[in-house]
């Protein structure tokens, strides 16, 4: 042990497992949590290259073989809580994303909450045991946040009793998807529905992409990777062209609206829950910057402890860097800030489950709540944990540019959250759009509810300065 | 409710209620920008975009103030006195940092007067200096093992020189003595020079 952080840690004036256990979530979260942490470090089978020496084939080989041993390892292991896989899957991939994390992320989630009991029957033990490798395919090449403005069109056909997909123009190509390029025989696709002539919006389609057995890409079917990225080099993003591919009726997802045989149209009761496999990713990113600016904390601060360089008072021995005040300034609010957004990170979970459990009791009010809230504290924390990282990389001098130091690692795989799930700029002017419609209400002399009711506040007072 | 409260900003709860007047403050001015560009006769779409940069400040000002709060509450749930120090010193520096980065909404809107936020700055520096000794045991209690930081600088033994140097030597181009490059391109030039 280096003696200068030897010496920290004995300085320290609180039990460091008591606020890990508050981090956790509970002791029992964190024995659990060390308990798989064990079980994955110890595996000869997880054993690795370090990924910075590798090409981006041979990383997303090596990911692609981790993935498989991870599948194989949680069954064994009879690992099904999904905070539990999460712990596992990010010991085995600890540098970020996988091949697979669309397939378990966002493919599984969406049918369990948008497939009607007949679809689960038909698609989720295939899904379960990776006959089928999902992924989820909505932004196109020309058409990102606004998804009102995505092209791709899936038009019923009651002859048949089958969709037929397309992808009208090249900008309507499915393009940035995880695991789409290489890994996914199956895409949930996004498409603007057309039926009987009328045109209903968005929805959600299950649409075979591969042959589940050969693995070749089906008839009409045009899709690869998008090729080397800033970041995510372990993940083949693909794109997807649509030519007059054919599904039956009953890949529709039914579980809230409905095409009939004949092609009539039955509406969902919330047109925002054709979205709710994003509301749940952005409630999740929230946690995912608080991670990565943990990380990135600990790693400034660990090494501004261990590097001395130059001196504050003439003639004495170089001090530890973080004994400067301007090195202090740089880390410790974005300490303050990794231990904020951990606590935002555990209420956004909680806010989405209690949410989610009204909405599978046909309660609906407060989804726009949730819908607001996740977009901005999404937006909200990724921008300041992405310049926070950037932050954390400065302080370390040059070594912060070695990427033996992880963080332009850390940066370039977290910089994406800031685009993908809603650009941030978007993401905050739909919060707005709730906000002020909010505000409107409240000054109707309507009583506001959650989060906003302190603009019912608003209306009737103003703080002015105080001397103290 | 008319009584503007004191704001003592040394008070973490005090300066949650900040935040919560910033937002209002931030909302209420994107709604009246919206409201005088459809009085000058423009479209409820033009009259959003051109209040575009208000709607983002306000949904930020919105999110900033959740996120103190959230902080604040959680102090409410920490039993351990010396951990409840600790993240209390944590809560404030945010809450106070936060407020220095964006004085200018805070003073704009007369929610704090400049010498308040003068005495934020000072007491930021007091703040910096209660958490230096606790710094690394803060950082430690995030337990994110080795394996997992995959960071030869912030690894948990501090051991960094030596480990940078080992990890150097893993680099491929170090596999041979001589980089097949030399041979076929530098040996060939200095021929031709």
């Amino acid at each position: 042990m280096n003696p200068d952080i030897r010496r920290e840690r004995e300085n320290a004036s609180f039990n460091v497992n008591e606020l890990t256990f508050i981090l956790d979530g509970g002791p029992e979260k964190t024995k659990r949590r060390r308990e798989i942490e064990s079980l994955v470090f110890s595996d000869p089978d997880f054993s690795a290259e370090d990924p910075n020496f590798l090409s981006r084939s041979e990383r997303y080989d090596q990911s692609v073989r981790k993935s498989a041993q991870m599948i194989l390892k949680l069954r064994e292991y009879g690992i099904a809580d999904p905070e539990e896989i999460y712990h596992y899957k990010s010991c085995v991939h600890p540098g970020g994303p996988s091949p697979l994390d669309l397939h378990l992320a966002m493919f599984l989630p969406t049918l369990l909450n948008q497939a009607t009991p007949e679809q689960m029957e038909r698609f989720f033990m295939l899904t379960w045991n990776l006959e089928i490798i999902g992924t989820y395919a909505q932004t196109e090449m020309g058409h990102g946040t606004h998804l009102r403005g995505l092209e791709t069109t899936a038009t019923y056909d009651p002859a048949t009793q089958e969709f037929v997909l397309n992808s009208p123009t090249i900008s309507s190509i499915k393009w940035w998807p995880g695991g789409l390029g290489k890994s996914s025989n199956h895409a949930i696709v996004i498409a603007q529905l057309y039926s009987l002539g009328n045109c209903h919006g968005l929805h959600a389609f299950i649409v075979p992409i591969r042959d589940m057995s050969t693995h070749k890409s089906l008839p009409g079917i045009v899709v690869g990777d998008i090729g080397p990225k800033f970041g995510f080099s372990e993940v083949d993003n693909g794109f997807l062209k649509l030519e007059n591919v054919r599904i039956p009726r009953e890949n529709m997802l039914m579980k809230y609206s409905k095409v009939e045989p004949d092609g009539s149209y039955v509406k969902p009761p919330s047109s925002k829950l054709t979205y709710g496999t994003m509301v749940f990713v952005r409630s999740f990113i929230v946690g995912e910057s608080a991670r990565a600016l943990a990380k990135s904390t600990t790693i400034a601060i660990r090494y501004s402890t261990v590097r001395h360089q130059s001196e504050i008072r003439p003639g004495e021995p170089e001090p530890q860097i973080l004994d400067y005040q301007t090195q202090q300034y740089k880390l410790f609010p974005l300490l303050a800030t990794a231990y904020a957004f951990s606590f935002v990170g555990q209420y956004m979970t909680k806010i989405y489950h209690r949410i989610s459990e009204s909405i599978n009791d046909g309660d609906f009010s407060e989804l726009p709540e949730l819908h607001a809230l996740s977009a901005g504290l999404k937006a909200f924390t990724t921008w300041e944990a992405n310049s926070g990282i950037e932050v954390c990389r400065m302080s370390c001098g040059g070594h912060g540019y070695s990427r033996s130091s992880a963080l332009p690692d850390i940066y370039v795989e977290f910089t994406p959250t800031c685009t993908y799930e809603g650009e941030n700029t978007v993401m905050m002017l739909q919060t707005a759009r709730y906000l002020v419609k909010s505000y409107r209400q409240a000054k109707e002399g309507q009583q506001l509810s959650g989060i906003v009711s302190y603009l019912n506040e608003s209306q009737d007072r103003r703080l002015q300065p105080q001397a103290v | 409710a008319s009584q503007p409260p004191v704001v003592d900003v040394n008070d973490l709860s005090s300066l949650v209620e900040v935040y919560k007047r910033r937002a209002a403050i931030l909302v209420e001015m994107a709604a009246k920008s919206i409201q005088q560009e459809l009085q000058r006769r423009k479209s409820q779409e033009v009259a959003w975009n051109n209040s575009a940069i208000e709607l983002v400040r306000a949904s930020d000002a919105h999110c900033h103030y959740v996120v103190v709060k959230v902080f604040s509450e959680k102090l409410g749930e920490v039993g351990d006195t010396a951990i409840h120090t600790v993240l209390s010193t944590l809560a404030l520096l945010y809450a106070m940092h936060g407020i220095t980065k964006d004085s200018g909404d805070f003073l704009l809107a007369g929610l704090l007067s400049v010498p308040q936020v003068l005495q934020i700055s000072v007491r930021i520096k007091e703040l910096l200096s209660q958490l230096r000794p606790n710094a690394v045991a803060l950082v430690d209690a995030f337990d994110i093992h080795d394996k997992k930081l995959n960071s030869v600088l912030g690894r948990f033994d501090g051991n960094v020189y030596e480990n940078m140097f080992e990890w150097a030597r893993r680099s491929p181009l170090n596999a041979t003595e001589v980089h097949e490059s030399f041979h076929k391109y530098l040996k060939p030039l200095r021929a031709k020079l």
